[in-house]
This record gives C-alpha cells, structure tokens and sequence, in this order.
C-alpha cells in the first residue's frame, strides 16, 4: 500500500479515538493554505514550546494545567457599529459540541487592549454581548469574567471560565458564544472615520479553551481499582528485595 | 515450581533463540509528519520518533522482559504440547505522549498531547 494516501488507510479502521479525530479534525490537503503567522499562531507556538520538548515530549515541568489547549477565532464579523466614543465589534465563537471525554477546565479571551490604527489609538476591551447602549464598562464588570492580565504590551488575557460554564457549556450541540470588542477613541477625535481596513478583524481577539482528557484515568480506574495500583507497585519493589 | 517446570526445557540456542542481536529490543526510528501525509496540519514536531520493538523472544522469558504469565505458559505450551500455539510477540511494554501542535480545517490551533505515541520499551507477550 505504498503510496496510498494515509487518511485512506486510516478510513478502515475508524473506531479507534485517535483515528477518528485524525480523520474528523485533519483539513483537506487540496485546501492547504499558508500559515499565517499572527498573534495567535505566535502565542500558540510559545505555548508549545514553555509545554514540550523539541521532539515533541512533553516537559515534567509544564504549567500548562491540561492536556489540550483550543485556540478559537472569531467568525469573521466586521460589522462595527459607533456609538459616541465607542467603536463596538461582535466577537461570535463557535464552540464545538461537547465530548465526554474532555472536561473544559479553564476559558480565556485573548484580546489587544491597545489599537494603533493609522493616526489613530484606541483603548480596547471585551465584554459579553448585551443589547443595551454601552456606558462606561470595562470587562470585570461582566458576570463571570475574571480581571484581566496584561501579557504583553498590547495584549490581554481574561478568565472567562465561570461565564462559559454558567451561560452555555451544557447546551446541546454547536453553540456560541457572544463577545463584543469595545474600543475607545481619543476624545476629540469622534465621528471621525477609523481605518478599521488596517486591523485584521480575526487579529484583535481570539478564545482559548483549556481541556483535560478524562478517558485515560476513566479507563485506568476501571482496569484498577483505587489504590491496588499503588500497592502493586509496592508489591514489586518488595519481591525484587526478597529475590536479592 | 517453576524451576521443576522450567528444568524440562532445552536452554537457550542459537537456532531457536536466533543471534544475541536478534533478541526482542527497542529500536530508534524517526519519521516526519510529511512521510505520514500530515505536514499540512502539523505544525510542531517536525519529526516524530515512535521507535518499534523487533527481534525473537527467548524460549524462557527472562524477568528484565516484564512479560505476564501468561506469555510464560503459552511459551511452555508451544514447547510441550501444541506448537501450533505461537510463541508470544516481540511488542511494546511502555509508552511515552507526544505534544503535537496542529491547525484544525477551521482555522483554529490545537495544542495537543497524545498519549501513547512513542514506545519506550519492549516486552514479549
């Protein structure tokens, strides 16, 4: 079977997981497109490399708190509206259908605080979606959203864990989840036109979804009940003493 | 016991056993996600190491193999009573994960780690 593609040879044995989420999450190779190298593909490669190795082992050390980390972009949505000082952005993420297998352990949003766009600058932050005019919000006001951590320059990360988990996580298939980006503009400056044209509308914010797979410990469990591991382990390191 | 059992079987030999560079044992392998057909979603490896395990199993299963009893009797069985019961399989005994970084066919990354990916040593069962 050499030379026959490998997602081909995959298809005949599908029930396997890991088979599966080869077949299910691989894109087309007709389709490659270049990688873009933007904020987030930066942040995710930085993510690898302070969580594994060169060849791919994960590090003892890591800090990472899961086994699988999803960076989301938003559905490209440029409709800005303006309302007095605030340029307003929908921010809508499509969250996949749950898989009991991953346990959603902790949500951030990822957003630039700081907007440089030509002759312009702009204080930004994100909130849930609400339909009331905006005042003066700022993000730790939103249910659920934790205060934000500035992690560079101009960009932010905010837990968003309890506002995933209270409004939508437990829906039932594809869901999303409703964000807006709220600029500021400089006083004095309003009703002037922003050159939105210059920021990439999919490089201003994007969700991280942090998950631990459970269906390893699950199936460990099953095989051992508590603590007879640890015991057999104990076990062996005694009769290998006794056979000395 | 297993002594008085174990006694009955010839010793080692070349014939059977094959050469000492024969015997089951981890070997290096390394191929990159472009031979497998994957390096337009793969960012991160670049190569993936996943070892094999080769080689004959021994006659009597020696206790740095980590082989389960049950290999030691279909190995006694084979001996004395029914060679057309095979002798067990040179195969891996541990795995380690690897983390792969890949692009999702919606544009999203995922940082993932995959657990049992690269085998780290060799048992006959």
């Amino acid at each position: 079977k050499v030379g026959q593609p490998s997602t081909a040879l995959l298809a005949e044995a599908p029930t396997s997981p890991l088979i599966r989420e080869l077949l299910e999450e691989a894109p087309d190779k007709q389709q490659r497109k270049p990688w873009v190298l933007g904020h987030p593909m930066r942040y995710m490669l930085e993510l690898y490399q302070r969580s594994a190795d060169a060849r791919g082992h994960p590090r003892e050390n890591r800090t990472i708190g899961a086994t699988m980390v999803r960076l989301v972009r938003p559905l490209a949505n440029v409709a800005r509206s303006l309302r007095g000082l605030w340029h307003i952005q929908p921010l809508d993420f499509l969250l996949r259908p749950n898989r009991a297998a991953y346990q959603l352990v902790r949500a951030t949003v990822v957003y630039r605080h700081q907007l440089h766009l030509t002759g312009f600058h702009l204080s930004c932050h994100v909130e849930p979606w609400v339909q009331k005019s905006p005042t003066n919000h700022f993000p730790s006001s939103g249910r659920g959203f934790s205060k934000p951590s500035q992690i560079s320059k101009a960009w932010t990360e905010m837990d968003i864990t309890q506002h995933i988990r209270e409004g939508l996580w437990n829906l039932k298939g594809h869901r999303v989840l409703q964000l807006r980006f709220m600029c500021q503009q400089q006083k004095g400056r309003e009703g002037l036109e922003l050159p939105w044209h210059d920021a990439s509308s999919l490089d201003t914010a994007f969700l991280l979804l942090y998950f631990n797979d459970t269906h390893k410990s699950v199936q460990k469990a099953k095989l051992l009940p508590g603590g007879l591991e640890d015991f057999m382990e104990r076990e062996s390191s005694l009769l290998l003493r006794r056979a000395r | 016991r297993a002594g008085s059992i174990t006694s009955k079987i010839p010793g080692p030999s070349q014939d059977h056993d094959g050469p000492e560079s024969n015997q089951c044992s981890l070997h290096h392998f390394q191929v990159s996600f472009h031979q497998l057909g994957w390096d337009h979603w793969i960012i991160a490896p670049n190569l993936y190491t996943p070892n094999y395990c080769k080689g004959t199993c021994p006659r009597v299963l020696r206790y740095g193999l980590n082989s389960p009893n049950h290999a030691i009797i279909q190995n006694l069985v084979n001996e004395l009573v029914d060679q057309s019961v095979p002798q067990p399989c040179c195969v891996p005994y541990k795995y380690v994960p690897i983390s792969i970084l890949l692009i999702e066919a919606n544009g999203n990354i995922l940082y993932k780690e995959y657990e049992d990916m690269i085998a780290q040593s060799c048992t006959c069962r």
